[in-house]
């Protein structure tokens, strides 16, 4: 097998195991060594570099946009996308006018595996697996839904105390290394105007909040920024999306990512879920990969390019 | 390695807000072991689960008998996955 030399040679349209990834992320830095830095925020539970690829033309501790993909192990297109972004953001520095004026100013963040246990677990032992790999005291059953575990309307209605549900929140907020290395990592930065968690399926962009009905204060703001990023995303393909906050959206979530990092003051706090053909659920085939980072990648322009242009 | 051979995912779709009740129900009922992969939401969103080969018998008779209309998204999910498997090691190749 022939392992790719440089993200050129790399193979954006098929899936990839955790360690071509890694090997990914560092060729993107060799490659880009005065725009793309790799920083390790943590070790996830069984030891694995948390990799955060940081997009950056200079300054100190600038505004910063954070992308996440794959904590949710299974959905592996997002991780795929995840992969594609970070490639787009190297090439389109220089070239595409909208992407050059945000990174003259501002830093991009992108954690493309962000629950590399259970990613490393769907390639070998368990396709299906969602959650984290922690092992939880007094249960046979392992891991912890990392989309549960924040610290905001931890443990309320909608997550699971049950150790064996897909939803489980975890015995405490912050308890995954996974999910703490983050909340540390955008403590300790202080000055993130944008975060955006990236799911699939079932073709939906949502702001806060999950775990109450109270509206965010900005909601009328979000809602429209998600209006017109979806209405981008949709130019491409015709993918069409729902949008709103994800109480009134999906359902009730608590512990969820971006009800915290709201919380925390970051506005401009969304969550997506890519395209859905309807057909494979989040099992979607590789050909699908490269339109649904195409498309998506419409609507995260979207987002920062207002973030951009809304400095608060 | 954990497979899924015979496991399908159904599209359960309810009429109403009294049907789509009845789908929430069976996220309690753990002995059956299905896995949501879109959840309960409103009645014009369906709801994908994966259900095992065991009780893949026994859902089914539980939606026809409370009338949900469902079908059958992936027939056998084990077959799907092993094309997966056989595309990811083509493109390694």
């Amino acid at each position: 097998v022939a392992e790719p030399r440089n993200t050129e040679s790399f193979d954006f349209s098929r899936y990839h195991t955790i360690s071509e990834i890694y090997s990914f992320q560092d060729m993107l830095v060799a490659e880009n060594p005065n725009l793309v830095s790799k920083i390790v925020i943590g070790q996830s539970y069984q030891g694995r570099p948390l990799n955060v690829l940081k997009f950056s033309t200079g300054g100190t501790n600038r505004p910063a946009i954070w992308i996440d993909t794959g904590i949710h192990s299974r959905e592996w297109v997002t991780q795929a996308s995840g992969t594609w972004f970070a490639k787009k953001i190297a090439s389109d520095y220089g070239r595409d006018s909208a992407l050059t004026a945000i990174l003259d100013k501002m830093d991009i963040f992108v954690e493309i595996v962000t629950n590399p246990d259970g990613f490393y677990f769907t390639h070998n032992s368990n396709r299906m697996w969602r959650k984290t790999r922690k092992p939880n005291p007094g249960s046979s059953c392992v891991g912890v839904d990392p989309n549960r575990n924040w610290d905001a309307g931890f443990g309320g209605a909608g997550a699971s105390g049950n150790p064996c549900s897909e939803t489980y929140r975890g015995e405490k907020a912050h308890s995954e290394p996974e999910v703490k290395s983050i909340v540390d990592f955008v403590k300790s930065h202080g000055n993130f105007k944008a975060f955006v968690s990236i799911h699939s399926y079932s073709q939906m962009l949502l702001y806060p909040y999950g775990y109450t009905t109270t509206p965010v204060k900005d909601q009328a703001e979000l809602h429209n920024l998600a209006n017109k990023a979806i209405t981008d995303l949709a130019s491409l393909y015709g993918t069409r999306y729902r949008y709103g906050s994800i109480i009134n959206t999906i359902y009730q979530a608590s512990g969820g990512t971006i009800d915290w990092t709201y919380n925390q003051g970051i506005k401009y706090s969304y969550t997506f879920e890519l395209r859905d053909t309807g057909r494979y659920g989040f099992i979607l085939p590789a050909n699908q990969i490269i339109p649904t980072a195409q498309e998506t990648w419409l609507a995260l322009m979207a987002i920062m390019d207002h973030t951009f242009k809304n400095p608060y | 390695k954990e497979t899924f051979e015979g496991h399908q995912v159904l599209r359960i779709t309810a009429k109403d807000e009294a049907q789509l009740a009845l789908i929430k129900d069976m996220e309690e009922m753990v002995h059956l072991q299905l896995d949501f992969w879109r959840g309960v939401t409103d009645v014009a969103t369906p709801v994908d689960v994966r259900v095992p080969f065991h009780s893949l018998q026994s859902v089914k008779r539980h939606l026809e008998s409370l009338e949900l209309e469902y079908l059958v998204m992936i027939q056998d999910l084990q077959v799907m996955l092993d094309e997966e498997k056989l595309e990811m090691e083509s493109a390694a190749r």
